[in-house]
């Protein structure tokens, strides 16, 4: 496997880039509590979808499956 | 399976496609079989018929194209985003595109062309993703042989289209199990390096120690040179590899890596030729020696010594006495087992018979799927 994007801030950015694309989440809102909570909704829908556990965190697990080649049709419908 | 907002489809059972330019990955006789091949996988299940265009502007337009291609939906480079495609409608919709910056092939090696095809023409006729890891509309690239719909995909393409009136016959892939259900049977288990692999069916979970949930995949994704499906498998920690078992050939992996000079056949271990298929292996890391179970007999196999010892096959229901099914009978037959701390875990159908070997007597019994957190 290609390895993980490396320190926090650009897994953050790498994820955040994903969630914007497959799970429909508005860009411009990080740096805010608000934003933060819209990020973790959105990682769960991630979760819930692929059938992960379902933390609302950037696990190993969750990145992992950010990472594989895949179809760029979003997930989930606006 | 999942449907676009609105259930969008194409109002007409005659769709038109064009290949607007090529990839030089590929020759063009190539890519238009693998079109026509994707295409063709969805017209056998429903009453769509596909025409192909040679100018002008089709339903489908195909086409090849790197980073921004003229859609304002950029390509990201080598992986990543492999292709897209619009749902039916008037002008970009239906339409389909690959990125060019990938290795498009005819073969296993990634990515293949009519693989990825027949998942983005799903969306061209109105399929969203699906979350069932076994279905082609999945979004991840995954290699497999074969009809590549599963029973998911086909429901939800015959609730927008309905069934081909001429009833061709299909084979369908299985949907992916599930692994809290209570009547939940595996092929085989294994550990791997101090993880843990479940064959089911097409699929295999990974139990990691610092995974909290078991990750399900496509055998074929992982090792495409493996067939479909695996009947037993074993870790010997000594020799650092984990054997692999399918009708009467073996494999052998070294960390997830095959090892050269594989398939062999089951009878070097040295069962008779009657023999076509092992149910169950474990080795027993206190004694050297590796079980195999098949049909009611179980053999032992000598590591050491590379032999069969002597007195084997015997009776699973005489030596490993009292595995009682729900109805009373006794388990004579095995799916798959492991040890652990000098205790046997023999699988057998949706139950598993914790065997304290020494005692040569049940311990415990419970559903197969604690093996999966369930």
């Amino acid at each position: 496997a290609e390895p993980l994007p490396g320190n926090k801030t650009e897994k953050w950015l790498f994820a955040e880039r994903y969630l914007r694309r497959y799970y429909g989440m508005q860009p411009g809102l990080l740096g805010t509590s608000k934003s933060s909570d819209v990020m973790t909704e959105k990682i769960r829908a991630m979760q819930s979808f692929y059938k992960l556990e379902v933390t609302g965190k950037l696990d190993h697990n969750t990145l992992q499956v950010m990472k594989k080649p895949r179809c760029g049709v979003p997930d989930v419908a606006e | 399976y999942n449907l676009f907002p609105k259930k969008l489809k194409w109002q007409k059972t005659l769709v038109t496609f064009r290949i607007t330019n090529y990839t030089p990955d590929l020759k063009k006789e190539d890519v238009d079989q693998a079109i026509h091949d994707a295409l063709k996988v969805w017209s056998v299940v429903t009453p769509l018929k596909f025409k192909k265009l040679h100018e002008g502007i089709a339903d489908i337009m195909i086409g090849f194209g790197r980073r921004e291609h003229g859609d304002h939906n950029p390509f990201d480079g080598p992986e990543g985003l492999l292709a897209h495609a619009y749902a039916p409608g008037e002008g970009l919709g239906g339409d389909t595109h690959f990125d060019e910056d990938e290795t498009w092939t005819k073969d296993s090696h990634t990515y293949n062309l009519f693989l990825v095809a027949a998942h983005e023409f799903g969306h061209a006729l109105g399929m969203g993703h699906s979350k069932d890891p076994g279905s082609l509309m999945y979004p991840v690239y995954s290699y497999a042989q074969g009809f590549p719909l599963s029973e998911d995909d086909i429901k939800g393409i015959q609730e927008l289209y309905g069934p081909n009136p001429d009833h061709k016959k299909v084979k369908p892939k299985p949907e992916a199990p599930n692994k809290c259900d209570p009547e939940l049977s595996i092929d085989a288990v294994t550990e791997l390096r101090g993880e843990k692999l479940v064959f089911k069916d097409r699929f295999f979970w990974r139990l990691h120690p610092q995974f909290t949930e078991p990750e399900l995949t496509l055998i074929q994704s992982t090792w495409p040179q493996l067939p479909k499906k695996v009947n037993a498998a074993y870790e010997n920690l000594e020799k650092d590899i984990v054997i692999i078992f399918s009708g009467i050939r073996m494999w052998a992996l070294n960390g997830y890596t095959l090892v050269p000079g594989y398939p062999k056949y089951i009878h070097r271990l040295g069962f008779p030729k009657s023999v076509r298929k092992i149910d169950a292996a474990v080795h027993i890391d206190d004694t050297g020696k590796t079980l195999f179970f098949t049909d009611e007999d179980y053999w032992s196999y000598n590591e050491q010594s590379g032999k069969m010892d002597p007195g084997y096959p015997k009776s699973i229901k005489d030596d490993f006495p009292g595995m009682q099914e729900r109805d009373g009978d006794e388990v004579d037959e095995v799916d798959a087992a492991s040890y652990k701390n000098g205790y046997l875990y023999l699988f057998h159908e949706n139950l598993q018979y914790e065997y304290s070997y020494n005692k040569r007597k049940v311990a415990r019994i419970m559903r197969t799927n604690d093996l999966l957190n369930c």
